[in-house]
């Protein structure tokens, strides 16, 4: 489903370059659950962004579904991030002085979703994550948690074919992190949703089918984690 | 040295009115390290937004040291902020586009501190969080977690009274969660700093020597934390 062959990726250039990613081999095959780890700084994010198709890397292969990825031009990348990808933001990404409600049904406006079937599904992924009472609410009426699950109801209002969640409970109390990751983790087994998450918790990474270890740009160790 | 009231806490008015206080009493002693929990959206981030003198109370009373906060204006407020208080966001919240370095040294620059003793100072905070070799990044060529450290360096630079810390572990790993929370814990038993921390992590709230539990904007319980 997605092979990584060699990822390397360099921020910026010269004398200010940053080498974030030193060669990356991944496969994650349909229907895994991965949970990718490593210290603060180590490259997920900038891992998650390109398997999420937001960057591309400097060097290396992205296969996504038989697509090379990198061959693609913006328009054909923004096509295929908008059909077939959800991402939770590790900083919420919310449209300010946008309602709770409005930001859910975004992704399902880009897809040409019906009004009306668009403001019901964007309501059930809102309730699902505990906040159809504040659907009225803008991002500067939330608390941080509250912004972060409305980030989680916007990726996962599409059913998308590969999730990515980049810390999606840092914000969150023990009781809703757990919620958050029962959803998740029945999105993937009922439905068949893809999902990469990157936490630092050992905590939601039990939740996983598999954990991928990075430290300083390169995989440390891969672990399957018996389920 | 720090006494709140019957603090009541309304956003916005009439038909879209939400309390988000609903009278709180709370007295905090000088050299103490508080821990203040409690569910997404039960109010934590209010509450720290009134004691650092972010935000004013809809009722109540605080008294700082002796000063009755709400009888202040705007510049005697930004005044008691500036030299007592230092804050660490939940959202970061760091200048972009501006240094690491330029924006821990921002608050030393409000108290007129010159440039050698301030660039010092802030160099000293930025290597005490593992973050001396990033100082020219600005916050957009920082990982989540970097930037979250850059905001403890900012806030705790100046060596505040009163330091307030609004959930500063949860883009951290353990291990760096930890460095962060011995960083705390020093500078309340050696230099006496007052803390208030907002964490949903009890392995963090260890470090406290109190415990304040919120729900649904009122004080559910109160734990002396035996040390
Ligand atoms: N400007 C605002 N207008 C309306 N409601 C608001 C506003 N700011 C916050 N709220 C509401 O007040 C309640 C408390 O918010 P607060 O940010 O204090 O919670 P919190 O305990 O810090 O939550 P979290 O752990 O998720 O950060 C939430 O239900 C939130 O929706
Ligand atoms: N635009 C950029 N320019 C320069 N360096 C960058 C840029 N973006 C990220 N970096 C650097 O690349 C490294 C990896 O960043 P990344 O955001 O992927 O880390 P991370 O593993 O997600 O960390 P965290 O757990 O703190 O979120 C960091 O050291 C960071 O400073
Ligand atoms: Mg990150
Ligand atoms: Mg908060």
């Amino acid at each position: 489903f997605i092979k990584l062959r060699n990822i390397v990726k360099v921020y910026g250039s010269g004398q200010n370059s940053f080498l974030a990613l030193k060669g990356i081999d991944l496969d994650i095959n349909a229907g895994e659950f991965v949970a990718l780890m490593g210290p603060s700084g180590s490259g997920k994010s900038t891992m998650a962004n390109i398997l999420g198709c937001l960057d591309k890397a400097t060097k290396g292969s992205y296969l996504f579904n038989g697509v090379d990825v990198f061959s693609l031009n913006r328009n054909e990348t923004a096509l295929l991030r908008r059909n077939y990808i959800g991402f939770i933001f590790q900083g919420f990404n919310l449209l300010a002085r946008t309602t709770a409600l409005e930001n859910v049904e975004l992704p399902l406006l880009y897809r040409g979703m019906p009004k009306k079937e668009r403001r019901k599904k964007a309501r059930e992924a809102l309730d699902m994550v505990g906040l159809l009472e504040w659907e009225k609410h803008t991002s500067a009426q939330l608390s941080g948690g509250q912004q972060q699950r409305v980030a989680i109801a916007r990726a996962i209002a599409s059913n998308p074919l590969f999730l990515l969640a980049d810390e999606p409970t840092g914000n969150l109390d023990t009781k809703r992190s757990v919620e958050i990751m029962e959803i998740l983790s029945n999105l993937n087994k009922d439905l068949g949703i893809t999902i990469l998450m990157v936490t630092h918790e050992p905590d939601m990474a039990k939740y996983a089918t598999r954990e991928v270890h990075f430290r300083d740009g390169e995989v440390n160790k891969v672990e399957a984690v018996i389920k």
